[in-house]
């Protein structure tokens, strides 16, 4: 999943 | 209702002036609306009940998979009131057949068509529009699961919702036609994802990032 660094992120972000 | 609630307001395209031409014109706004379509989708999943309940792993496999169906859920909803054969991406982004096809979208607004006069005459609700993008989300069929309980769950738990909804409404059938509206919608999406590769092949479009992410996994 290394290559999907915004999706992983924004799914991350508590807002 | 958690579901109306969270559904996010439509979004308004920014139409591209970088360029004269009037076909990729169309496109650049089309990529733009559709990367800010997919932050606020992305944004309104981790709001469906049960959502946040999965593994982060199973949660980015379902968008990766699902995005389209879930936003062309959004463009057939929105096309379904107009009196034309218009598509209607944005409130202010209404394309036509002759529009799209000039814009290298014919193959898609086809599609896109059939997809919206399949809802346009079941006269779909907003509530089974908001249900209908969550339910394409948490059956995106992605292998392998990482959690298959949880995710049998956030299933059910839709299946339920929507169960009670049409219920509620005394409409026997509907839940089930809405089900069954799903291979097309699959389809729809699946061509969508098609176009937007071989655009981004033959015209070069500059797409942004989050775009091009999820484009990757489609590849």
């Amino acid at each position: 999943k290394e290559k999907h660094k915004i999706l992983h992120q924004l799914l991350q972000n508590s807002t | 209702s958690h579901l109306l609630l969270t559904d996010p307001a439509p979004l308004a395209a920014n139409h591209d002036d970088s360029t004269n031409e009037s076909s990729l014109s169309t496109l650049l706004t089309l990529c733009d609306l559709l990367n800010r379509e997919l932050l606020v989708l992305i944004g309104w999943a981790k709001q469906i009940p049960g959502f946040s309940g999965l593994s982060l792993v199973d949660q980015m496999s379902l968008l990766q998979s699902g995005w389209m169906e879930a936003l062309l859920v959004g463009v057939a909803w929105r096309s379904q009131g107009t009196l034309g054969e218009e598509l209607v991406f944005a409130g202010n982004l209404r394309l036509d057949e002759a529009q799209c096809r000039s814009a290298g979208l014919a193959d898609l607004y086809e599609a896109l068509r059939h997809l919206t006069i399949k809802y346009q005459m079941m006269r779909l609700s907003p509530e089974e529009a908001a249900a209908l993008k969550a339910v394409a989300l948490a059956n995106s069929d992605v292998d392998p699961v990482d959690c298959p309980d949880s995710l049998q769950r956030f299933q059910d738990g839709l299946h339920e919702a929507l169960l009670d909804y049409e219920a509620s409404r005394r409409e026997q059938h509907r839940a089930g036609r809405l089900l069954m509206s799903l291979p097309l919608l699959r389809q729809t999406a699946h061509r969508a994802v098609q176009t937007l590769l071989r655009l981004q092949h033959q015209h070069r479009i500059p797409l942004h990032k989050l775009l091009l992410e999820m484009l990757d996994a489609k590849a």
